[in-house]
C-alpha cells in the first residue's frame, strides 16, 4: 500500500458517496445516468468475486463490501425508489456498444483463460468505460449540477492517483500489470475534457457546469 | 518489469 492507492481508494470512496447522498438527499436522480452506475455495479460484481475466497487485508475486504453496498443502493435509489426522476431520455447510450467489445476483448487479451480471470478482466475493461454513459448525459443535456461534477471530479481523480500508484509500484516493486495500466490510462483520458471544463467552469464558482 | 496481477487492489 501507498499514499497514492490510499488516497486513491479515499477519493473513489468520496466519489459515491457524494453521488450517493446528493441522490439521497434531493430524492431525485435527475441528471445522473442510471446506465453508469448499473456498469459500476456490474464493474464491482465482476472484480470481487474473491472476496471471500481471497483475504488480503481488513482494509481490502471492507473496501470491497462498502463499495458494492454503495455500488448497488445507488442503482436501487435511482430505479427504484426515484425512478420517477430518473431522465432515461437524457440516458440513451448505448452500453452495448460497450458491453459487447469489452467482453471481447477479456477473453482476447488475458493473463489466464480462467473463469475469475477472465471476470476481473472483463470489470478491468468494463470500468474504463462505464463512465461514458454519465459524459454523454451531460454532453446530451448540455449542463450538470455542480454536486455531479464533484463525483465525476473524484471518480477521475481516483483513477489517476492509481496511475500514480503503479508508476510507484514499478518504481518500488518492479510492479507492472498491463491490463490494469493500459485501462487506466485510457480511463482517465476520457476523464480530461471534463477535468478541463470542471477547472474552468465549476471550480470560477459558475456553480453549474454549462457545455459550449 | 515483473508481472503480477494487482488483486491485491480495489
Amino acid at each position: 500500500m501507498n499514499i497514492f492507492r490510499l488516497s486513491g481508494d479515499v477519493c473513489h470512496l468520496v466519489a459515491i458517496i457524494i453521488l450517493f447522498l446528493k441522490i439521497w438527499r434531493s430524492k431525485s436522480c435527475a441528471g445522473i445516468s442510471g446506465k453508469s452506475q448499473l456498469l459500476f455495479a456490474l464493474v464491482f460484481t465482476t472484480r470481487y468475486l474473491d472476496l471471500f475466497t481471497a483475504f488480503i487485508s481488513i482494509y481490502n475486504t471492507v473496501m470491497k463490501v462498502v463499495f458494492l453496498v454503495l455500488a448497488y443502493a445507488t442503482v436501487s435509489l435511482i430505479y427504484f425508489r426515484f425512478r420517477k426522476s430518473y431522465d432515461s431520455e437524457s440516458d440513451s447510450f448505448r452500453v452495448e456498444f460497450l458491453l459487447v467489445p469489452v467482453a471481447g476483448l477479456s477473453f482476447l487479451e488475458n493473463y489466464s483463460f480462467t473463469p475469475l480471470e477472465i471476470l476481473w478482466t472483463f470489470s478491468i475493461y468494463l470500468e474504463s468505460v462505464a463512465i461514458l454513459p454519465q459524459l454523454f448525459m451531460i454532453t446530451k443535456t448540455g449542463e450538470a449540477e455542480s454536486i455531479t461534477t464533484h463525483y465525476l471530479f473524484f471518480l477521475g481523480l481516483y483513477r489517476t492517483l492509481y496511475l500514480a500508484n503503479w508508476v510507484w509500484r514499478y518504481h518500488e516493486e518492479g510492479f507492472f500489470d498491463q491490463i490494469a495500466v493500459v485501462s487506466g490510462v485510457v480511463q482517465t483520458i476520457f476523464y480530461c475534457d471534463f477535468f478541463y471544463l470542471y477547472f474552468t467552469r465549476v471550480l470560477r464558482g459558475s456553480g453549474k457546469m454549462t457545455l459550449p | 518489469g515483473l508481472q503480477k496481477s494487482t488483486k491485491d487492489e480495489l
